[in-house]
């Protein structure tokens, strides 16, 4: 099994996702 | 009138014209007004002087201003383009601009490179990986022993390092990262595509449409 450090940091980290700029409605 | 109101807030000094901020980017200009109606809130959280401070950024994303995130901070960082310790409208919508779905692919690579290459260097080292990996197991609750961070590490290097040297340049970041396009999943926002959606209050203030600008 590959595993990729970019993967784990890009899809785990809450600060990597700005969708949160736009939720706080 | 009823959406005067809205009118009288005042346009900080970090304001720029819409017109501009449109031809260099993505966004319409009536996606770049409803841009300020993001902007206004973010930047009006804490400090209220209409620029958006690391606290304030951290509080949109997190509903805590006092979270420290690495990844947050360099997000922070690289939006500050004028390296000033805040962001101003035009650095926000600039930035903005690379995670909309329009934005060529190219721009969001480059933009990822540099938000991983911690230290500035121009190329991610194992150190700045192995870094960023126990950063987001301490984020995350999640329990690795040392031996198998440093086995994705390795893992990751064998992939992404094609020459060997013990570094990913830009090149071989921009070949890795389109490989696996996984990667650059948060580096598009759908949001942005219907950011006047998102931001109605702006269509009622303004008026205006895209045709008439």
């Amino acid at each position: 099994r590959t595993c990729n450090a970019f993967q784990l940091i890009s899809s785990m980290s809450s600060g990597f996702d700005l969708s949160g700029l736009f939720e706080s409605e | 009138m009823g959406c005067a109101s809205s009118k009288q807030f005042k346009r900080t000094s970090g304001y720029e014209d819409p017109d501009i901020l449109a031809k260099e980017t993505t966004f319409t200009v009536n996606e770049v007004e409803a841009l300020y109606e993001l902007y206004k809130k973010i930047s009006h959280s804490i400090f209220k002087d209409g620029l958006i401070h690391k606290e304030e950024f951290q509080l949109a994303l997190f509903r805590n201003s006092h979270k420290k995130n690495l990844f947050a901070d360099r997000i922070f960082d690289l939006f500050d383009q004028k390296r000033n310790g805040v962001i101003d409208f035009g650095e926000f919508v600039r930035s903005l601009n690379i995670f909309h779905p329009d934005t060529p692919m190219e721009e969001k690579i480059a933009f990822a490179f540099r938000l991983y290459d911690l230290r500035g260097t121009g190329c991610i080292e194992r150190e700045e990986l192995k870094e960023m990996v126990l950063a987001l197991l301490n984020e995350s609750d999640l329990l690795l022993s040392d031996d198998a961070v440093e086995q994705i590490v390795n893992q990751t290097f064998k992939q992404a390092d094609m020459n060997g040297d013990g570094k990913i340049d830009p090149d071989e970041w921009k070949i890795f990262a389109s490989k696996n396009p996984a990667l650059l999943k948060n580096m598009t926002l759908p949001y942005l595509k219907d950011i006047t959606m998102a931001f109605p209050s702006f269509v009622l203030i303004s008026g205006a449409s895209d045709d008439e600008l």
